[in-house]
C-alpha cells in the first residue's frame, strides 16, 4: 500500500542543515497496524505528515497505492487526502471560528453529501468520542481533551482506509483513552491501515507492529508477540 | 499561601449553564506539591487559570497571600502574574513569530535585567530542557514535544515561588520527560510550590498530595504515601 524508498527531509536554517528525516525506507500493507515512537523531535510527524501527502520529501520516492506521491500537483494530493486518509494532528488544527458539529462535518463536504446527511454523520461521530453536549461549543470553549476529541472525530468522521494519527490521546485520561483507542481497534478490525504515533508503550503495544525513529532514522521495526 | 472558597465558574451557552467549576475549596500551603487529575473535561484547566490570576471566577473568593485576588484590577492582576506565576499552559501559547529564545526571554523583559543577562539566562533554561541547538528555531521550525519544553522553559526561566504545570510531559517521550520532572522536582526541593495537571498515575505519584476534579467539583483529596 504505502511504500516509502531512501526518503529525506531537510531544512535549512542558514548556516545548519536540519535532518528532519535521513534515509527512511519502509513498506507498509493494506490493513497494517502500525505504531511510530521515538524520542521528541527524532521524526515522527515529519514522516506522517510524508505519508498523509500534506508535505513533500526533499528527496526519496513515496509511492502510495503505486502512484509516486512527490510528482503529484496539489489539487490531485488534496483528492488522494480527502478520499483515502484520515489525520489526527498533534496540534489538533482545528477552525477557530466553528463549532464542533462544523469542524467535523468538513470532511465530507467534498463527498456530495447532502447536508442533512453529514450532519448526521458528524453527530454519531461527535457521540462516538463522548463529545454529544459539546456539538455548538466552539474550540475555545472546550477542554483541551475535548478539542483532542473533535481532531479525532473529524479524521474519523470519512471511515478513512489509511488512518495516520499523530499522539492522539496525549490530552486525555486514561479511560477516555482507551475508548479512542477501541474506536481506533474498530476501525482497524474493519479491514483500514492504522498508523499511530504513541509515547506510550501500553498504546503501542496494541499495535502489530512498532518502528522507532532516532535523529530522522528508522532504528529498530518489530512485529508485537499478539493482538 | 492559596485558599479558594466555594469557587464557581460558569458559562452561559445559550439556553445552557456549563459549570466548569461548581464549588471548590481548597488550601494550599507554600512549599506543597500538588497534583490534579480527573477526566478530560473536568474543570483541571479552568482551575489552573483562575490560580494563575488569569481568569476571575464567577463567584466565591481567592486569597493569595492573603490577598483577595478577584478584586484586583488588570495591572495588579498582570504583576502578580508576571513576579510570582510559572505558568506552562496546556496549549503552550508560544508567540508564533518569536524564536525560541525570545520566548523564553519574554517574562524577564519586566525584571529589569540587562539584555544580555536576559539572553544568557533564557539560554540555560533551553539547555536545561535540551534545546540548547533549538534556540533560534520559531514554533512553526520545532515538534511537539520541542515547543511544549519551550513553554516550560519559559515558565521556569523566572524562577517563579508558584509553578503551575497543565499537562507539561503530554507531547514527551518517557525519558525527556523525566528530564522535565527533575527540573520541577528541584524547583519543589528550592522551597517553591507546585501545582501540577496530569492524566499519568506515575507522574501524580512525584506530588505529595493528589487531589480529584470531577464534574467541575474535587471528589478525593489524598495525601501520597511518600516523597
Ligand atoms: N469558554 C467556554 N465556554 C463554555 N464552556 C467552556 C468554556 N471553556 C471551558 N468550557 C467547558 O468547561 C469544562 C472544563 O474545561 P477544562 O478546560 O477546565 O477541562 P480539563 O479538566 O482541563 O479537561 P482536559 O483534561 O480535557 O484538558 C469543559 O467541559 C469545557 O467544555
Ligand atoms: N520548519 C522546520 N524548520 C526547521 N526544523 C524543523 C522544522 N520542522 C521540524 N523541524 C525539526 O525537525 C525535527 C523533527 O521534527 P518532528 O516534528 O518530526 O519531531 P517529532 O518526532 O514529531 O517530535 P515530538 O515527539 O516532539 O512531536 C525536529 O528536531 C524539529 O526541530
Ligand atoms: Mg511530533
Ligand atoms: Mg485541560
Amino acid at each position: 500500500l504505502i511504500s516509502l524508498s531512501d526518503i529525506r527531509k531537510t531544512y535549512e536554517m542558514g548556516q545548519t542543515q536540519v535532518r528532519a528525516l535521513d534515509g527512511v525506507s519502509l513498506e507498509i500493507l493494506k490493513g497494517d497496524y502500525l505504531a511510530v515512537m521515538g524520542p521528541s523531535g527524532s521524526g515522527k510527524s515529519t514522516l506522517m505528515n510524508l505519508i498523509g501527502c500534506l508535505d513533500t520529501p526533499t528527496s526519496g520516492s513515496y509511492l502510495l497505492k503505486s502512484r509516486e506521491i512527490s510528482t503529484l500537483g496539489d489539487d490531485e494530493l488534496a483528492r488522494i487526502r480527502n478520499r483515502e486518509i484520515g489525520f489526527v494532528f498533534q496540534t489538533f488544527n482545528l477552525l477557530p471560528r466553528a463549532d464542533a458539529l462544523q469542524n467535523v462535518e468538513l470532511p465530507l463536504v467534498y463527498s456530495g453529501m447532502s447536508r442533512r446527511d453529514r450532519r448526521e454523520r458528524a453527530r454519531r461521530a461527535l457521540e462516538a468520542v463522548g463529545l454529544g453536549d459539546r456539538m455548538g461549543h466552539r474550540p475555545n470553549e472546550m477542554s483541551g481533551g475535548q478539542r483532542q476529541r473533535v481532531a479525532i472525530a473529524r479524521a474519523l468522521v470519512n471511515e478513512p482506509s489509511i488512518l495516520l494519527a499523530d499522539e492522539p490521546t496525549g490530552n486525555l485520561d486514561s479511560r477516555t483513552g482507551e475508548e479512542i483507542m477501541a474506536l481506533i481497534d474498530r476501525l482497524h478490525r474493519e479491514g483500514n491501515t492504522i498508523i499511530l504515533v504513541t509515547h506510550e508503550d501500553d498504546l503501542a503495544k496494541k499495535a502489530e507492529r512498532v518502528i522507532r525513529l532516532l535523529d530522522g532514522k528508522i532504528v529498530s521495526d518489530s512485529r508485537n508477540g499478539g493482538a
